[in-house]
């Protein structure tokens, strides 16, 4: 990705929609439009505000055909679709788009341009973006079909807004709280302020815990933690979306197996396989693919000792082996193999300092350490945040 | 290579791809004056192979096919490169 030198000092932003483009009618235009704001709100902590044009918004949008009182004039169906002025005051931000093109929405694939998508793109240019050489990413200059029923903001674009206005957040704001929201000038769809991302040593649970390439992670509702190797304290909160935009709901449980070079994530009944952060083809899936019938993983841990994955469900006390592909047959069985393991266990992690000798099952904010070679557990009950948050 | 690519072409093609290059940002504007010009082959096949990284296109320097091609895609008007903002320049609406 490509950022200006210069974002948006503020968190509040406001933007007009001065007219519509006929092919698609008011509404729909307005659905475009600020469905496209939202993609970008949802990645960073900016509030954006629709007024009416005479109220002098940051963000002018409108469409216009040829000359249109700039320097760029648009150039009749293909060529220019759209242009937008980086942040900044006047004409900053402002995002014009040629009338004559062929605008649809939700009409797939060579069926026109999709006005959401090309909206999405020039938004990302009136919040700071240039135009990306990662031809997935929306920021790619040339226009590009991508699903808008369910659209997934390619990860470039997320890593390139959030090096705008992450930093942006907690540089500008105490990043122990969130930005106090203005008074709305009119209801916002949601007034309920963004809840202030956790303290790691204030936590009482965790969600997920696992060894990823070495470093430690921790996650926690939509937030994650990380230890890189080497260190004694985590860095973060980070969005877990920054680098799995797929996660953006948080995640249950996740466990990395080296020899196939693969990152699993459980959340409900869905899970995700990644390479890195790359999404693995046919994911998400549903968690009966691989002989689980109900879903929620509560935790997860490979074993360097055979190869296999466990599966935990807190609640009922029940463990899976996960071979290659499915579940084994005469699974599940009670967790109590796992003698002196806590029943409903949150997260399960092994390979501290790349050794795979005991498992660590993590309860509330507790731990238990399990030795893999002698089947038993050695240590019960240990502070969680004093031995590895050092808080 | 940039000689034998634009012989091939017809004027109008290496025409519209060269005001490419000047519209998002891969030549001065100023390369355009025809004396200039070939004193600046060299640039135009740099520029070139620059439009073909930044777009994932084989690096020729040449205007082959393909390149053309994606000259030719619907796309945003913003510049491709830092350092020509050519609709930067104004500040009022």
């Amino acid at each position: 990705y490509v950022t200006v030198g210069s974002p948006w000092q503020k968190q509040l932003i406001t933007y007009s929609i001065n007219n519509f483009t006929p092919k698609l009618g008011k509404k729909l235009t307005h659905e475009a439009i600020d469905n496209a704001f939202k993609v970008w709100s949802s990645f960073v902590p900016l509030q954006f505000d629709k007024v009416d044009a005479s109220q002098n918004p940051d963000i002018v949008t409108f469409f216009a055909e040829g000359f249109h009182n700039d320097n760029t004039n648009f150039d009749g169906v293909g060529g220019y679709l759209a242009h937008a002025f980086y942040p900044g005051s006047g004409i900053g931000g402002d995002t014009h788009f040629d009338g004559a093109e062929p605008w649809t929405l939700h009409q797939g694939p060579n069926k026109g341009n999709d006005l959401f998508l090309v909206a999405v793109h020039e938004l990302g240019h009136a919040l700071g973006l240039q135009h990306s050489p990662d031809v997935k990413a929306i920021m790619a200059p040339v226009y590009k079909y991508h699903d808008t029923k369910n659209f997934v903001l390619p990860q470039d674009d997320i890593l390139g807004i959030q090096s705008l206005y992450g930093n942006f957040w907690f540089k500008l704001f105490d990043s122990t709280k969130p930005p106090r929201r203005p008074a709305a000038t009119q209801p916002t769809i949601s007034s309920i302020p963004e809840p202030s991302p956790p303290k790691l040593c204030e936590l009482s649970n965790y969600d997920a815990i696992s060894f990823l390439r070495k470093e430690l992670y921790i996650f926690k509702g939509k937030y994650m933690w990380r230890r890189k190797r080497g260190k004694t304290s985590f860095s973060g909160p980070l969005m877990i979306s920054s680098f799995w935009p797929q996660l953006k709901n948080g995640v249950d449980a996740v466990y990395e197996n080296p020899t196939s070079n693969k990152i699993v994530f459980f959340k409900d009944h869905l899970f995700w396989e990644f390479r890195g952060t790359e999404l693995l083809p046919q994911s998400p899936r549903h968690v009966r693919h691989i002989g689980m019938q109900n879903g929620k993983v509560d935790a997860a841990v490979w074993w360097q000792r055979n190869g296999k994955t466990y599966f935990f469900k807190g609640n009922c006390g029940y463990y899976w082996r996960y071979g290659v592909g499915r579940v084994e047959e005469d699974y599940p069985r009670s967790i109590s193999v796992w003698n002196g393991a806590p029943a409903n266990v949150d997260a399960a992690f092994s390979g501290v300092d790349g050794s795979h000798n005991f498992t660590y099952f993590v309860k509330g904010n507790k731990y238990w350490v399990f030795n893999n070679w002698e089947i038993k557990t050695v240590k019960t009950s240990l502070s969680f945040v004093d031995d590895w948050l050092k808080c | 290579n940039h000689v034998k690519s634009r012989t091939k072409r017809d004027s109008a093609e290496i025409g519209f791809a060269e005001s490419y290059l000047v519209n998002y940002g891969y030549v001065p504007p100023d390369s355009l004056q025809s004396g200039r010009a070939n004193a600046e082959l060299h640039s135009w096949s740099k520029a070139l192979a620059e439009m073909q990284k930044f777009h994932g296109l084989p690096q020729t320097g040449e205007f082959d096919d393909a390149t053309i091609e994606i000259m030719k895609k619907p796309r945003c008007a913003n510049p491709d490169k830092v350092s020509v903002k050519t609709n930067l320049k104004r500040k009022k609406r």
